[in-house]
């Protein structure tokens, strides 16, 4: 089965 | 100081509804422009964002910004002493530690007022960078809910792919698969309309206990917008006249 990606693998800090 | 006042207690109600479940302590920003909140789930795989506009409110007053740290628990217990059609103000000096909230009965000399304890919370505040979408679903808000209810009683993911044929879900569970396949409507002035916009074909897989908790935002507003790009987290949007409640989340990868 897949895994679940963290949102931190997409948006940084500001 | 802020000072903001709700014409209906309802409203507050309803967002605390569709974000207590993800998160339990966020910092309500105040700014002259209204009031913000961005907050993850523990596990970092959904951001909630809330905006409501200083507009939208019967009066607002923030003189400089401020945040307040609020424990979500907390606030709701407040808010059910509110009748949904009461009117609500927010109210909190300078650097204070407690939230004032007054409930004004609409038809009756009835007022309310409640004190609640406001905290320091210690936010990680995430840069969402601008997005260009492949695709974009708006379709019925009830829709979306049932969808992702019903499939949520099968399997722990759903794939959602958009093509030209439509939007389809799709889940698959230990004893059932199931899917569903939605069309684009003709009619897209109509308030059951589905419209898919797409520059190309994509399909992504989510956990569905997420969007299970986004589609509770069903109660504040009729229509939701899904947009999707292959491999970005999935942004579910809902706009409601005095603001939006926007969620994000990550996508799981493949087999």
């Amino acid at each position: 089965k897949g895994g679940q990606k963290s949102l931190a693998n997409f948006f940084g800090p500001p | 100081m802020l000072e903001a006042k709700l014409a209906e207690a309802g409203t507050l109600k309803k967002l605390l509804d569709a974000i207590k479940e993800l998160v339990t302590d966020a910092n309500f920003e105040c700014n002259e422009e209204g009031i913000n909140l961005q907050a993850m789930d523990n596990s970092h795989v959904a951001l909630v964002a809330v905006h409501l506009e200083a507009a939208g409110f019967k009066r607002y007053r923030c003189d400089r910004p401020m945040p307040l740290g609020v424990n979500l628990t907390s606030l709701t217990k407040v808010l059910k002493c509110a009748k949904d059609d009461d009117i609500t103000t927010l109210k909190a000096a300078d650097e204070a530690d407690v939230l004032n909230l007054v409930y004004e009965a609409k038809n009756s000399d009835r007022i309310a007022e409640y004190d609640m304890k406001l905290m320091d919370i210690d936010s990680d505040t995430l840069g969402i960078p601008d997005t260009e979408y492949d695709a974009r679903v708006t379709m019925p808000s009830a829709e979306f809910t049932r969808v992702v209810r019903d499939l949520s009683q099968l399997g722990e993911s759903v794939r959602i792919e958009v093509s030209k044929e439509g939007v389809r879900f799709a889940s698959e569970g230990e004893a059932a698969n199931g899917s569903v396949l939605m069309k684009q409507t003709d009619d897209d002035e109509d308030t059951q309309a589905i419209t898919i916009e797409m520059n190309q074909h994509v399909s992504l897989t989510f956990s569905l206990k997420y969007l299970v908790n986004f589609s509770k935002s069903a109660s504040l507003c009729p229509r939701v917008q899904l947009m999707m790009s292959n491999d970005v987290p999935l942004l579910v949007a809902y706009d409601f006249g005095q603001g939006y409640i926007r969620y994000y989340l990550a996508p799981k990868i493949g087999d």
